[in-house]
């Protein structure tokens, strides 16, 4: 009787917010808010790797800049928020 | 503080907003409050100055909206993206868009406005002692009609204050219904309704019709969300219904089981796993006011700041005494300049109980019972003016005129009637924005156009014009034909068809109404035409055929004949005791 219970996710209709681990929300949250795809001097279109998007994000937010996905990001990503992006190109 | 590129910014310091909806959360009244103080904000330290217009098209149009809801920037549902702001500009630009699958509130829970009942549109204080139990939601105990209230003071029984919380049973919003409440049940495309529904639309609000059938009436409003209904989901504006089972478990609270983010729901019907009908539970919500502060900031210039205090980070959190970071204050006078001089609006009695435009109100309806012990008393369905408010102490008027027969008299945004035919009694004190939303408390001049009747509003260098309750303006008096330099427009006298003549200062013109200009030959002196009246009058009106010229307290009568038969105090002519 004192085996964990398994906790079990259902999907619940008409709920916008699937469940995302933690990485696919912030490759998402990236690329919403203008942090992944910037335009380089020459006006191309470039896209940054995450761990360079996350530097820009954190410093952005005035977190420390690991560049990795560290929970001090992760509770700041799902923080709610302005819809405005931070990075306009 | 960042600002946009090519620092986006308005070309002008009088911004106009208007509000095209509201949400379901909250009281028409605290919404409007909440973003005449996020605009305050503002312009506590800018020269801007904000206008609320409530048609055509404003700088600033503010609405709330679900998911997609017509821009390329859908929202996401409870939490997540609150709302969005564009850069100063034309269309969509300058626009500010709330998201109404949050649970809109002034930031630490329910703020639920009350109507009716003895309270004077107080709001709930939660919890409530009613007969020995504590209350912490509106509740219908007490009442046969169910119709929910809650107590506004701590214990009801101790101090027996009360008024009845949101409910479509009340009133609806918004729609063309007027405001009336929902009838059940209706008919709608052939079906019967017995509550609120989402039918027909796909913006997931909820409506009813007004009438006893839609289908034939076409007369429908929104219904206002209960401080117990469920946010989002699928059942949206529904009570949760407990116990209900979910994977054949039984709930008796809102549960975050089933759900990776914590968030706490509950079922809307007994039964999750054969309905799946859901919603969020309340919870604290999000502070209208703070959240449209920082989206007028972007809707003014400011792209977001990487300061964690500052107004204008991206992230939400509520701070109970909120003032503006010294970052945000800095990014916006690096657009608009420091405000200079004293601030041009007069004390004005507080707007935090103003009431929503009259098309938003509950009818003017006394609930047919009181909750069990209380006695009947008068319900109240206007705003509640402060009855101090003695205008036989009023030194000096806003304005004088003759409206339908009766003197109006206003001063800082209230008025009283009276008349020298039948009853003379007194009447008012009176909302000007009761009557007449969309004007400034300190007003100058107001006068009845002869022909049409409509009614002319003048305050500083704008005008507007209303037409029953439908707006034009504000508009610069210099569209009128008067010079730019003039001030304002202190009186004003109707002459013949079609014909009025404006005072200000020693000088007077003649304004066509049928071409809104001023005829040639003007100004003229004050004198010229109006010998032995005082040159400093500050109201100039028409009343019973007779002109007045009004100084301080007292006025100066004269006869169509231009003769000055009588000098008296402006007391007389409100039936002042």
């Amino acid at each position: 009787w004192c085996h964990p219970i398994k906790t079990i996710f259902v999907t619940f209709p008409g709920d916008v917010i699937k469940n995302m681990t933690d990485f696919e929300l912030a490759e998402s949250y990236l690329k919403r808010f203008g942090y992944m795809e910037i335009l380089d001097k020459s006006g191309q279109q470039g896209a940054l790797s995450t761990s360079k998007a996350l530097r820009r994000l954190q410093n952005q937010l005035g977190l420390k800049e690991t560049g990795k996905l560290d929970q001090p990001t992760i509770d700041a990503i799902k923080t709610p928020r302005c819809g405005v992006p931070d990075v306009r190109n | 503080y960042q600002t946009f590129d090519g620092d986006l910014k308005w070309d002008h310091n009088d911004i106009t907003y208007r509000i095209l909806s509201y949400s379901p959360d909250l009281d028409a009244s605290i919404i409007d409050d909440a973003f005449v103080r996020a605009f305050k904000v503002w312009s506590d330290v800018t020269p801007l100055t904000f206008t609320r217009l409530y048609n055509g098209i404003a700088d600033i149009m503010i609405s709330f909206g679900k998911k997609d809801h017509g821009d390329f920037y859908p929202f996401d549902g409870k939490d997540g993206l609150l709302a969005h702001a564009y850069p100063p500009g034309e269309g969509v630009q300058g626009d500010a868009h709330f998201d109404d699958d949050e649970y809109w509130t002034l930031g630490s829970g329910p703020a639920i406005k009350t109507y009716y009942g003895n309270a004077e549109g107080a709001l709930c204080h939660f919890p409530f002692r009613f007969e020995g139990k504590s209350y912490s939601t509106c509740t219908t105990e007490g009442r046969e009609d169910g119709l929910p209230w809650c107590a506004t003071t701590a214990d009801y029984g101790k101090d027996g204050k009360y008024g009845f919380c949101p409910s479509e049973l009340l009133y609806t919003f918004d729609g063309n219904g007027d405001g009336q409440e929902c009838v059940f049940p209706f008919v709608f495309e052939g079906k019967t309704y017995t509550s609120c529904t989402t039918e027909g639309r796909d913006d997931g609000y909820r409506w009813c019709a007004t009438t006893a059938n839609f289908d034939q009436d076409k007369k429908y409003g929104f219904c206002p969300n209960r401080d117990t209904a469920v946010i989002g989901g699928n059942s949206e504006g529904e009570p949760c219904q407990f116990p209900f089972s979910f994977l054949g478990k039984t709930y008796t609270s809102c549960t975050s089981e089933g759900r990776s983010d914590g968030k706490l729901w509950c079922a809307t019907t007994s039964n999750y796993d054969k309905d799946s009908k859901w919603g969020f539970c309340p919870d604290k919500g999000y502070s209208l006011f703070l959240v449209a502060a920082h989206e007028f900031g972007h809707a003014l210039g400011l792209e977001h700041s990487n300061i964690q205090d500052a107004l204008m980070y991206p992230m939400y959190k509520y701070i109970a005494d909120f003032s503006l970071h010294q970052d945000d204050i800095e990014g916006i006078q690096y657009l608009y300049g420091p405000k200079t001089g004293p601030d041009p609006t007069p004390p004005k009695p507080s707007t935090t109980t103003t009431s929503p435009v009259s098309t938003l109100k509950p009818t003017k309806k006394t609930p047919n019972t009181t909750p069990s012990t209380t006695p009947t008393t008068t319900p109240s369905v206007y705003t509640p003016v402060d009855p101090s408010v003695d205008p036989c102490k009023v030194d000096k008027f806003d304005a004088i005129t003759e409206i339908q027969g009766e003197l109006h008299f206003f001063k800082d945004g209230y008025y009283w009637k009276s008349s020298n035919r039948g009853n003379k009694a007194r009447k008012g004190p009176f909302m000007v924005s009761e009557r007449w939303p969309a004007l400034p408390a300190k007003l100058d001049t107001a006068f009845e156009g002869s022909l049409t009747n409509k009614m002319y509003f003048f305050a500083g260098t704008k005008f507007w014009v209303f037409t029953g309750k439908n707006v034009l303006g504000p508009r610069r008096i210099e569209k009128l034909g008067l010079p730019v330099s003039l001030k304002k427009v202190e009186g004003a006298l109707q002459r013949g068809k079609g014909k009025v003549l404006l005072f200000s200062g020693e000088n007077y013109w003649s304004l066509d109404l049928k071409t809104q200009q001023i005829d040639k030959g003007y100004p003229r002196h004050i004198d010229v035409t109006f010998p032995e009246v005082p040159m400093d009058a500050h109201d100039v009106f028409l009343y019973n055929r007779n002109y007045y010229f009004c100084r301080d307290i007292y006025y100066w009568r004269m006869t169509s004949k231009r003769q000055v038969d009588k000098v008296g105090y402006v007391y007389e002519l409100l039936n002042c005791p």
